[in-house]
């Protein structure tokens, strides 16, 4: 099974 | 900020609302612009609106607005369809103004919002060079959210240079979309055009997708933007003045 991802884990905090 | 046509704005404000209920307007002399993450955190939008795009606009100092959008969706929603709107914060306010005009100037409607204070967190959406840039119907692409919605949660999207193919399995069966580009162009609006520099499969959940749909009725074409392991952009303009980019999470085999 496929895991959503979050988005925080593709773009950084600034 | 003024605008003639005030339906633009609503347009705005209706393809947000649903992915994100509140949010943080940046307000400078360069325009109006809004990141937000939904409550999930799976997908973030991102708003721009220049201020040469609106009739006039003004700023003098930079202000952070926190506005429920679902409130605005509601106010917004009394304005008559060829209405022009006038958004205004005066300094120290604790809201925001909404007026509305008549286009034969003999109803003026005025409309008091409170602010919200709101803790945003913002995110660097890093330059990316997508492997795939995929526009099409905005229509379209709402259909096949809609369609493929039948057929399960999640949707594979494969491009190859034939073309772009939508699909989904679940309970029910499974079922697919291919779209082929358009050879001959004669509206662009209504063209597919698949820019490819690799060959790209990736799996997004469809709520999410249908959730940016909301904003189609801004743009007869939408934009998709895909590579591997990367969150997929959606994107519709503003006319002249800005777009709403929508960047969406994939899901990974771990």
């Amino acid at each position: 099974m496929a895991q959503q991802k979050s988005i925080t884990f593709f773009f950084r905090k600034k | 900020a003024r605008l003639l046509h005030g339906s633009i704005f609503a347009k705005v404000i209706e393809g947000l609302r649903e992915l994100v209920n509140e949010a943080t307007w940046e307000c400078s002399g360069n325009g109006i612009t809004l990141q937000a993450m939904d409550s999930s955190h799976v997908a973030l939008v991102s708003l721009v609106m220049r201020s040469e795009g609106f009739e006039s606009y003004r700023c003098d100092r930079n202000m952070s607005l926190g506005i429920s959008l679902v409130s605005m969706s509601k106010v917004l929603k009394t304005m008559g369809k060829d209405d022009s709107l006038t958004i205004r914060v005066n300094d120290d306010s604790d809201s925001i103004i909404i007026a509305m005009e008549s286009q034969n100037q003999d109803k003026f409607a005025d409309y008091e919002l409170r602010l919200m204070d709101l803790d945003s967190e913002h995110l660097g959406i890093p330059d990316t060079d997508y492997s795939c840039a995929i526009k099409m119907p905005s229509s379209e692409f709402s259909r096949i959210c809609r369609d493929m919605s039948i057929m399960g949660d999640s949707v594979l999207i494969c491009t190859t240079k034939e073309g772009v193919k939508f699909s989904a399995k679940g309970d029910l069966g499974q079922g697919s979309i291919r779209l082929v580009q358009t050879t001959n162009i004669e509206k662009e609006e209504e063209a597919v055009i698949i820019e490819m520099k690799e060959a790209v499969a990736l799996t997004f959940a469809v709520r999410y997708l249908s959730m940016f749909c909301k904003a189609a009725p801004l743009s007869p074409q939408v934009g998709l933007s895909l590579s591997e392991d990367t969150p997929l952009m959606c994107e519709f303009k503003i006319a002249e003045m800005g777009h709403v980019r929508f960047y969406l999470a994939p899901k990974i085999e771990d």
